[in-house]
């Protein structure tokens, strides 16, 4: 996959649905 | 419980949807299918009178997805009595309109030489799921950001011992599509998306810890009214 920032954006999602 | 087919997608065994009793001797069982983008509705007619029937037709009331018979019903012979015949009714989506309750409600009409029999029936959701309902990444995020909290609704999977490389596989046979898997302090975050027939898009988080056989998953959709059913549709998938 192409490193366009989205892969990092879905860690931050999944990041701050499991510590809100 | 039910079968695949080819494509993967789930198909429920089929029930008693009209008892003879209540149609003069006609039985109808039937369930619903979705195949590479085409929609049936697979039938088994019995006749159990002790006269021949003849003349069958069919016919739908308006429903929340347009569902509707695409060709007539077909049965080409006169039925007799104990006959058995198995049909495949095709079905599109741009028929009349009309929100049931609960949304997968359909009624449907049957006549023969005989009488009009009418009976409902609930179809499961995901016969409505488009084969392109995979969402491209930059939009299913800013989408999930645009769709206000209260529309989120959260639901328990109980009893699912799948892992999240077979939940993904399970349910993509079915159009609900993988759009990327994290995981967060050792539990699998998968984000999901799917399409309706009628354009409308469901986003979904689905959580799976390792030794819970409990899923946790989240339902984002600007029209919340489909999210029972959705959640109804990822259990009979996830189950069966």
């Amino acid at each position: 996959e192409l490193d366009d920032g989205l892969d990092e954006a879905f860690s931050r999602l999944a990041q701050s649905r499991t510590n809100p | 419980s039910g079968v695949g087919t080819l494509s993967g997608s789930y198909v429920a065994p089929k029930t008693v949807w009209l008892p003879a009793m209540k149609a003069k001797g006609l039985e109808i069982s039937g369930t619903f299918t979705r195949q590479g983008g085409t929609i049936s509705m697979d039938l088994q007619l019995t006749n159990k009178a002790l006269q021949v029937m003849t003349d069958f037709a069919i016919q739908f009331n308006r429903n929340s997805f347009g569902l509707a018979p695409a060709a007539p019903l077909q049965v080409h012979a006169p039925l007799s009595p104990n006959q058995t015949v198995e049909i495949s009714l095709p079905l599109n989506t741009v028929g009349s309109v009309m929100k049931m309750e609960p949304l997968n409600n359909l009624q449907v009409a049957v006549k023969n030489n005989i009488d009009v029999f009418y009976f409902s029936t609930l179809y499961p959701l995901h016969i409505v799921f488009v084969e392109d309902g995979k969402m491209e990444r930059q939009l299913f995020l800013a989408t999930w950001k645009d769709i206000p909290n209260e529309n989120e609704a959260q639901f328990q999977i109980r009893d699912c011992p799948l892992n999240a490389d077979a939940v993904s596989s399970r349910l993509q046979g079915s159009n609900i599509f993988t759009v990327a898997k994290r995981n967060v302090e050792g539990q699998d975050m998968l984000y999901q998306s799917l399409k309706l027939t009628n354009g409308i898009w469901v986003l979904a988080e689905l959580r799976i810890q390792p030794g819970n056989p409990n899923l946790t998953l989240s339902l984002k959709c600007r029209a919340p009214e489909v999210s029972q059913q959705v959640f109804q549709t990822y259990e009979t998938i996830l189950k069966n």
